[in-house]
């Protein structure tokens, strides 16, 4: 339905970032969470050849066309979540993992995640003292319409409000945390159902590690509000 | 036409041991003197999952999930790091064509590993939950058996659990980048090795000269939901010594629901 392919040059033995001219669809079908719609995906592959030698490299992914927004409501001081401009009503369940030696396996993922949509849930907590979860969890989660809240590494009892007190100031190494989540979040921002990053599990990271956080996941100005007649131009940085 | 890119998962023919009951070094182990199998003190092994999930495997100890057998099981604390510090080994094939590139990838280790390929060595860093990829073109056999090592270190601080047991035990592992629940929870006893291991997928993949690189994908809308955008943003890395002219294509279909087939 929507190719686009374009031409440029690589100096060598260097690394770009590129962005692609934006593909306008007209009346997508829409990703939606369990019980609000179907969970329309789209197979993405970007593909690369290089001249005189052929495809050099390809990569797919399923994708959403979906708009995740939520605050916290001044009324109920709870944060309300909407999807494509429609409030939803959360129903969720708390996720530690799914074994305890981490033997993680795609049947386990998919029944577990299946029956939390057959009770009707159509969120996923993944609790900060667990995992940050894995591409197959939220393939379900994308496949059966689960909303993830996926929390950082940081919880109460661990760092600064357990007894006894203890690291305060979080881990030990605040650049490999920001690494690891930067990492994390290249991993896994791609699925639809990933609704909202959060820096800990009743507690809130340390001064530094939040602010990086915060500013590294804003919505990027690219984004903000796209004026629909502006000039598709591809960009190489 | 060179060949299509590859991916090849390596989730069998593991094999592992304790890192004090194996005399060899790591590039020893991946030249001279490799493991002929899973014989003592080899066993074999479960990659991507954790030393204990292996030790189980192999009923070296008890499944911690039944009873009260997690008591029988030594916690790192009395046993030291070294016990649940395990080499893991391998082999793979991987053929290369001229001017393709090979990198060596491993998804998450808990917590750090040195890496043994032929005889080389890279140490990889500490932290949980982040990728390493390796560019291994110079170091694999393209027409042969390759023979990989990893010896992979427990969390640098894994804790003692007090005798009261508590949330996150005495909050030790809160030093590390790394799982907080294994030094144990008011609804879950403390796990062992502190989940130490190969814990998630280790793969090899086969490139041409431009590799790509954690693709970006970001819709936006107009006009009520009626339009989607969708933006694309990828990093792209040209290993080789001279420039790429590259074509680079997107393309996006829908995916057909569960009662429609595409013929």
């Amino acid at each position: 339905e929507h190719l686009q392919t374009q031409n440029l040059s690589v100096p060598a033995n260097s690394r770009v970032q590129y962005t692609f001219p934006e593909l306008i669809f007209s009346k997508p079908n829409l990703w939606w969470p369990n019980g609000m719609g179907k969970q329309s995906l789209y197979n993405v592959v970007i593909s690369i050849d290089v001249k005189g030698f052929g495809e050099s490299d390809s990569w797919s992914h399923h994708f959403g066309f979906r708009k995740i927004e939520s605050h916290i409501d001044n009324a109920t001081g709870g944060r309300l979540f909407k999807v494509n401009g429609e409030p939803i009503f959360i129903r969720g369940g708390n996720w530690i993992l799914s074994d305890g030696l981490l033997r993680f396996s795609k049947k386990r993922y998919s029944t577990d995640i299946k029956f939390h949509a057959d009770m009707n849930f159509n969120m996923i907590r993944c609790w900060g003292g667990g995992l940050a979860e894995r591409p197959e969890f939220y393939h379900y989660c994308d496949y059966y319409g689960l909303l993830v809240w996926q929390e950082f590494w940081i919880t109460g009892d661990v760092d600064g409000r357990g007894d006894p007190v203890s690291n305060p100031d979080g881990p030990l190494d605040h650049d490999l945390f920001l690494f690891c989540a930067r990492d994390t979040v290249k991993l896994l921002r791609n699925h639809p159902s990933l609704a909202l990053w959060v820096g800990g599990n009743e507690q809130i990271p340390p001064a530094d590690i939040n602010a990086a956080l915060k500013y590294d996941l804003r919505l990027h100005p690219h984004f903000e509000s796209k004026d629909e007649n502006s000039k598709p131009v591809g960009d190489v940085s | 036409m060179a060949e299509q890119h590859r991916k090849t998962t390596l989730d069998s023919g593991w094999v592992a041991a304790r890192s004090t009951e194996v005399k060899f070094t790591g590039t020893q182990l991946t030249t001279t003197h490799p493991p002929t199998g899973p014989t003592s003190p080899w066993m074999e092994a479960l990659v991507p999952a954790t030393v204990l999930a292996t030790l189980v495997k192999n009923k070296v100890v008890p499944d911690p999930f039944y009873g009260l057998q997690n008591e029988h099981i030594v916690d790192i604390a009395d046993s030291g790091r070294d016990y649940y510090t395990f080499w893991f080994f391998t082999t793979f094939n991987c053929k290369l064509s001229s001017n393709e590139h090979c990198d060596l990838n491993f998804r998450g280790i808990n917590y750090s590993a040195d890496v043994y390929l032929n005889g080389h060595e890279i140490i990889l860093p500490k932290g949980m939950f982040r990728r390493h990829s390796i560019d291994v073109t110079d170091i694999v056999h393209a027409d042969g058996t390759n023979l990989l090592a990893v010896l992979v270190h427990p969390p640098d601080h894994p804790g003692r659990i007090p005798p009261t047991g508590g949330q996150g035990g005495d909050h030790e592992i809160g030093k590390d980048v790394a799982t907080q629940y294994v030094e144990g929870w008011d609804w879950m006893a403390p796990i062992r090795d502190r989940n130490t291991g190969i814990w998630d997928e280790v793969s090899i993949s086969v490139t041409g000269p431009v590799k790509i690189i954690d693709p970006h994908l970001v819709s936006t809308f107009s006009d009520d939901y009626k339009k989607a955008y969708l933006h694309t943003t990828i990093e792209l890395q040209n290993k080789s010594s001279r420039t790429a002219e590259c074509s680079l294509s997107v393309q996006v279909t829908l995916e057909p629901e569960d009662s429609i087939f595409l013929v």
